[in-house]
């Protein structure tokens, strides 16, 4: 049974994407077999492996809605053992739709459990920005939550409530979920507000934080335009050799040598 | 009759509230009477002018519901002339209350043509990230969208996706709603992506884009943690001057002297 990880925070523009495609990368070069589920409209975690329209024809969208088993929407990429479930523009609709089906919150939930053909190490999934319908259907689907924290006042405000958004999840949806672990990222060394926001974090977070920093690199936002996960686009800059860690750091986390 | 303008881009962090906080600013300097709307449960433009939990009781979930009209929601801020209506965590459940109540898509339009006795010059609105049904509202109730725009590969390929959602909203719901303007935020000269954006969306958009660019600026992320629009944190720094600088030019746009 895969390990499930939601990578998720209701606050806008602060690396869940980018964090999900890398981490993937990261855990695939690491020997690790990875599925990502990419729950956002906007698509960004497709776009990020440069899938085209016409291979993004069957996605998270009809996983959710029941058309179509989980197996049957994977598509490969360039990273050897690393498929990923896509979205298409459908999903956006998704929002309004899922409300009037039953076990709306759980749909993803039960696509995984009926994937008994889908035998991989690690599932991760990119949720879209507010705590919509889609990121609550990965909350219920998920055993673990990584949330990228951008080192800024409105993202660290957003953290308490995103604790309490699991917290009640947990209780009426999903016994098992837990917050995995706070990951710092678009770290800017000469922007002392980052310093405070790790002070801050660290004390009130402990050990849930990571000790891999992710810092703020320009090759890390050209990458998506070539298609490709940093990791791929330029391996040796900053930002590509701080997911390599993060990937390593995780699988030590749980002890998955 | 107030303009009523919304502030959206689906896409997280690209400066939504950082531009709905210092326009709003900029406009009131300028001697206009503005209301500023905050209508993402983030409530980061409630917090961006230090308001307490307890000045947030009454907000925009209460008028959404229907149980507050606008004018009993209005609190006053430092800012003379610039009154807003807060966001309180309530408003994270109206995603999914809404949906079951009538006429949900146009709550906000309703509560505001129902405001007579509120008489400003310009409505802002503050949207969360993610095409919700908060958002829906916020694009159903005004008559101008003006679209942040960071300058970074994911944030443009999303802006193709948002105005084929303001056609759709204009289609059904809305004939007055127009793509008002597209701002370019958090430019930094040093990033070459910055200047490749700038030139695609100044060809796509033309004149819609304003020529005031927000540039990246340490002064702008700090403000909020001081619960102040940086318009007065700082008045002398490049990222106040520039927002100054857009609420002229928003003012001229509009003929309105
Ligand atoms: N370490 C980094 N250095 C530089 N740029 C980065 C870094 N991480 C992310 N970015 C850029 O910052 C922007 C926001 O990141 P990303 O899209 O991954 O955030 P997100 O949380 O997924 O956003 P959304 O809330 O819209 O889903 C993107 O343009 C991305 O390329
Ligand atoms: N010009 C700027 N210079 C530096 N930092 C900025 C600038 N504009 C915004 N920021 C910072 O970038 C982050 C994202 O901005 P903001 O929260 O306004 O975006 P948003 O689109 O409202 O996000 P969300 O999608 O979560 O609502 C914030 O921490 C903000 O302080
Ligand atoms: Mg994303
Ligand atoms: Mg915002």
């Amino acid at each position: 049974k895969p390990r499930v990880v939601a990578i998720a925070n209701q606050k806008g523009g602060v690396g869940k994407t980018t964090t999900a495609i890398n981490l993937a990368t990261g855990l695939a070069a690491a020997g690790k077999r990875v599925v990502l589920i990419d729950l956002d409209p906007q698509g960004n975690a497709s776009t990020g492996f440069g899938l085209t329209p016409e291979q993004r024809q069957t996605g998270s969208y009809e996983v959710l809605e029941g058309s179509a088993p989980l197996a049957t929407a994977l598509i490969g990429t360039m990273v050897p053992g690393l498929t990923i479930v896509p979205a298409n523009v459908e999903l956006s609709g998704a929002e309004i739709e899922l409300v009037d089906l039953e076990h709306r919150e759980s749909r993803l939930a039960r696509a995984l459990a009926a994937a008994n053909d889908v035998d991989v190490d690690y599932v991760l999934i990119d949720c879209p920005p507010s705590l919509t319908l889609l990121t609550l259907n990965a909350l219920v689907a998920a055993d673990f939550v990584l949330v990228p924290l951008q080192c800024e006042f409105f993202a660290l405000e957003g953290l308490a409530h995103l604790v309490r958004t699991i917290e009640r999840i947990r209780a009426r949806f999903n016994q098992r979920l837990q917050l995995e672990g706070v990951v710092l990222t678009m770290y800017d060394k000469r922007n002392n507000l980052c310093e405070q926001v790790e002070a801050d974090v660290r004390a009130v977070f402990g050990e849930r934080v990571y000790q891999t920093v992710i810092p703020r690199n320009i090759k890390v936002s050209e990458a998506p335009s070539h298609g490709k996960p940093v990791i791929l686009y330029d391996v040796r800059c900053a930002g590509a050799q701080a997911y390599v860690m993060l990937a390593s750091e995780m699988l030590r986390r749980f002890n998955d040598g």
